[in-house]
Parts: structure tokens; C-alpha cells; sequence
């Protein structure tokens, strides 16, 4: 009886959750009062690199005042095309080193990658349907775009994220108390064939595995398959910024080295930990994802924001 | 709960896992400083020149930039009537430049585009500028944003947008031709 | 219109806008 309480409750709760979803707007998820830091496209990457960090953001909507459009996001993934095609062509340094925003595009033609897709939404449409559209965008994170009623241009409102709405949904949903089936009953946690490295290998490998399996970070382990630390995409800006990326021989234990002292370190968690403990988790800390490790510590999986996303919106 | 933070993964304790594998590149390698310089805000622009020389200034840099202002009253010499037109590039120039506005109003070509509704987007940009005097020998130039105008001198009708409407404004705009005049100041300066 | 100083040759402008009922402060960032 028990058992069956439970899967109750549990889908009662998600049902629930998906109709709070449903009955928001993106405009709701906005503070009542922000900043929106957008970056003019004829500005230099490197020079976009040192607003990002002294911001203390990974990404930021991109603004192309010749034709007073919105012309995109910048994100981690950027920076980590640029590295590839200098690691293709370490002759060009000059090129990479006055390469402006708007010249990202051609380094993403020149390493044959697909563009980010920048999916968008109005303000006003409902919560749900601007998750669905960003699960189908790889950025994790959908720009809310209204026009400016006199002139008819766009305005950039903000950028939603996988983490902000999880975050939104964490501190107003209640019903997210009753998710109390074990994360490893629910089927959401990536644990096929899963890409992993070690402290010794090469950081442009781990890079060109972010781009090449589509992730947004590497876990490293032992070599008795314990989690000893994560490669992230985010690391790859302090990587730039130390201007170390032309010594791509770099081992990625190294490169972590770069990481700042605020780091909160890697969450990690069994396939006995329910999704409300997750949740909880998500309202109190800035986590973006959690390590399914063994009891003994062994890396077993992984369980990110948009499959935790992914199960609210369409799990069964 | 299950759940924790690897101690393995925290900066400090990965830092001196790594040296103490005596690995000679981690010695080089510093964590990088996140220094949460709070950017330190102003209204405007200050200077502390001349009072005359800084209108002088803004004049020639607004010349420059193709716009044009309304004469100014004998009895308000700081504050400066401005109007923009503001050509997005898919117009017709590509090099951003605002276009040289002749006085009257009917020579300029006007390329506006039709929205859907048929009314024209407006592409004249109003700013006004002014010249404060915080202290002695420091002033402070000022710019707001004055609203749309079309250049075919169509009066821009807020028609029936509702008041939730009516705050739907791209400040962009404003902001790049503010970066254009602070620009050519800087240069000319 | 609320202005940084110049660093790295870039300039930095703002204006707070109100958006329905909140507040932006729209930031952009530019070269010299």
C-alpha cells in the first residue's frame, strides 16, 4: 500500500506541477527588478570573455546595432569553438586574438559545427511552452524576446534557463514534497554509455568531447572508476582567460587548476535519493547537476537539469 | 539523502592533490581571481572643461554623427533638442552611420518600412541632452530619451495599446546612439 | 542614461527600463 501511496502521490504531484507550469507566464519567473547585460556584436570575443567573468555570468544575449536586432546568445559553447579552430590552426593566433562577436559564426563554419539554434519566446506565453522549446534548443536556455510597440523592434526581455525555472518551480511548487520515488526508479538518469576521462588526459580531448557527444561537462575518474572531479564547459572561459589554451597539452587535472575559489564543488548522489530531496537541493544551492555515484563512489551516471526537466514536463 | 558534495572536486583540495603530485605545469597554473569588481555607476558623462567648450564639444561630435537639434532658446544654452534618424542597417546603410538630416523635414528620404497595421515605423530618435554643474569646475552631461518621430512627419499614434502595452520599449536603440556620441567625444576629446 | 568608466576599450552604458510591471536595467557593452 505504501508502494502504491507513493506512485500516487507522485504522480499527482507532477501532474500538478505540470498545471503551475501551465497556468504561469515567463514574465512570472522574472525578479521584479534585474539587469540584463547584452554585448554589441562588433565587440572582441576576448574582450567579451573579461565582461563575462567580471559579471560573474557563463552567457549573454548578443546585440547587432546595425541592424537593431537581436542576433543571438554567447555561450561556453562559443568559447569552445574558438579553441578547436585554434587548435586546427595554431597559426592563426591573430585572427582568434581580433576576433569580434559577430565573427563567430564563421568559426563555427570553419570547425563544421551546427549553429546553436536560438530558439525564443514572448513574455507573455505560458511557462510550459517555453520549456518545451528550450529542451529542443542544445543551449539549455531560451531568450524572451517582445517588440517595442512603437518602433516595432525587438527588445531582448532576459533569458530564461533550465536552472532558473527548476529553481522557480523548487520555491513555489509544494507538491515538489511528494516526488519521493527513487531517482533510479524513474528511469531519467544518463548512464549509457557514458563519456568519462582521467586527471592525465590531454584538456583539448575532454574539450573536443564536450562538442562531440553534445554534453555540457566530462566527469574524470580513477582508474577504479571512482568520480574524482568534473570537467565543465564553464571551465573552458578560465582557460581562455588565462591565455593558456595555446598549451593544449595542458592534462585537464591542470587546467581545473584554473578554477576559482568559489566553486561549490560537484553535487553527487545515489539512485536511492528522491527527486524532492533533488528539488530541495535546487532551491537552496546553485547545482546544475548531480553525480550518480555507488555507494563505494564509483560513477554510475548522471543526472542533469534538462532530464530532471524532461520528466516534469513529459515523464510518464 | 544521499546526496553531497564531492571533497575532491573542491578547488583548494584538487589544487593540492595536483601539486602534491609535484607535476611541474600545476606550479604555473593560478586559480583565476574572480574579483566581483562592482561596476561603479554615474549619470551620464562628467568633465571637468570649460563649460562652452563641452557644448562646443557636443555639437561637433553630434555634427559629425549626421544628427540634427532644435535651436537653442536664449534662455536654456545647456540643454540640447536632438533628433536621430535611426536607420536599422537592413535599410539601407550598412555602415551603421546615421544619415546626414537636411533642416526641413521634407527633403529627408524618407525610407521608412511599413509595419503590418500600415502605419510607418518611426525612425526619428529624440534625445536630450544637458549640461549640469555639480560642483565648481565639474559638470556632468546628461541624456534622456525623448521619444520617436517619424521623418515623413507622421505623428507616431499610441493607438489602442493598453496600458501594459505602453512598456514595451527597446532601450537599445537609445543605448547604441548614446555608446556612438560617447565614442566620438572620447576620440575627439 | 547611467555610464561605467573605460576599461579594456570598452564602454559600458545603461538605462533602467520598466518592462509591463518590473524593472530592467538594460546593460550594454561596446568597443571604444
Amino acid at each position: 500500500d505504501a508502494g502504491e501511496n507513493v506512485l500516487l502521490e507522485q504522480r499527482l504531484a507532477v501532474e500538478s506541477i505540470r498545471t503551475f507550469l501551465n497556468s504561469k507566464t515567463s514574465y512570472d519567473v522574472l525578479p521584479v527588478s534585474y539587469r540584463l547585460i547584452v554585448l554589441d556584436t562588433s565587440l572582441l570575443v576576448k574582450k567579451s570573455l573579461n565582461v563575462l567573468l567580471q559579471n560573474n555570468i557563463v552567457s549573454a544575449p548578443l546585440w547587432d546595432s546595425q541592424t537593431s536586432r537581436f542576433a543571438g546568445l554567447l555561450t561556453s559553447s562559443d568559447f569552445i569553438n574558438v579553441i578547436q579552430y585554434y587548435f586546427s590552426n595554431p597559426d592563426k593566433f591573430e585572427l582568434v586574438d581580433k576576433l569580434q562577436l559577430d565573427g563567430l559564426k564563421d568559426i563555427e563554419r570553419a570547425i563544421g559545427v551546427d549553429p546553436l539554434d536560438t530558439a525564443s519566446i514572448h513574455p507573455s506565453r505560458p511557462l510550459y511552452e517555453a520549456c518545451i522549446k528550450m529542451m529542443e534548443s542544445r543551449s539549455g536556455r531560451i531568450p524572451l524576446i517582445d517588440k517595442d510597440e512603437e518602433t516595432r523592434r525587438e527588445i531582448v526581455v532576459s533569458v530564461l534557463t533550465q536552472y532558473r525555472i527548476l529553481k522557480f518551480v523548487a520555491l513555489n511548487c509544494r507538491e515538489t514534497r511528494f516526488l519521493k520515488r527513487p531517482i533510479g526508479d524513474l528511469n531519467i538518469i544518463s548512464d549509457q554509455n557514458l563519456k568519462s576521462c582521467n586527471m592525465t588526459t590531454p584538456v583539448i580531448d575532454v574539450i573536443q568531447l564536450l562538442t562531440h557527444a553534445g554534453v555540457s561537462s566530462v566527469p574524470i575518474v580513477d582508474e577504479n572508476g571512482f568520480l574524482v572531479n568534473v570537467y565543465e564547459a564553464v571551465d573552458v572561459l578560465g582557460l581562455i582567460k588565462g591565455g593558456i589554451y595555446n598549451d593544449l597539452s595542458l592534462t585537464v587535472g591542470e587546467a581545473l587548476m584554473r578554477r576559482s575559489d568559489d566553486f561549490e564543488g560537484v553535487y553527487t548522489c545515489t539512485r536511492n535519493d528522491k527527486l524532492s530531496t533533488i528539488m530541495d537541493n535546487i532551491r537552496k544551492s546553485r547545482v546544475h547537476r548531480f553525480f550518480v555515484v555507488d555507494e563505494a563512489g564509483r560513477l554510475m551516471g548522471v543526472l542533469t537539469l534538462s532530464d530532471i526537466l524532461k520528466y516534469i514536463l513529459l515523464g510518464t | 539523502s544521499t546526496i553531497s558534495i564531492l571533497p575532491t572536486s573542491l578547488p583548494q583540495i584538487h589544487r593540492a592533490n595536483m601539486l602534491a603530485q609535484g607535476l611541474p605545469a600545476a606550479s604555473k597554473i593560478s586559480p583565476l581571481v574572480n574579483k566581483k569588481s562592482k561596476t561603479k555607476w554615474h549619470f551620464g558623462i562628467r568633465s571637468r572643461s570649460y563649460p562652452l567648450d563641452v557644448m562646443g564639444e557636443i555639437y561637433i561630435a553630434l555634427k559629425n554623427l549626421g544628427a540634427e537639434w532644435a535651436r537653442p532658446s536664449e534662455e536654456d544654452l545647456w540643454t540640447i533638442r536632438v533628433r536621430w534618424k535611426y536607420d536599422n542597417g537592413s535599410i539601407n546603410n550598412n555602415n551603421g552611420n546615421m544619415t546626414m538630416i537636411s533642416n526641413n523635414s521634407n527633403n529627408i528620404n524618407s525610407t521608412n518600412t511599413m509595419t503590418s497595421s500600415n502605419d510607418a515605423i518611426p525612425d526619428l530618435m529624440k534625445m536630450v541632452i544637458q549640461l549640469f554643474q555639480i560642483e565648481t569646475n565639474n559638470y556632468l552631461v546628461d541624456f534622456k530619451f525623448d521619444g520617436w518621430e517619424n521623418s515623413n512627419g507622421q505623428v507616431v499614434t499610441n493607438s489602442n495599446i493598453s496600458e501594459d502595452e505602453m512598456s514595451t520599449f527597446s532601450a537599445y536603440p537609445f543605448l547604441h546612439l548614446t555608446t556612438r556620441l560617447i565614442m566620438e567625444l572620447a576620440v575627439n576629446s | 542614461l547611467a555610464t561605467s568608466s573605460i576599461k579594456h576599450n570598452t564602454l559600458c552604458v545603461a538605462s533602467i527600463v520598466r518592462y509591463k510591471r518590473k524593472y530592467v536595467t538594460q546593460i550594454l557593452y561596446a568597443p571604444l
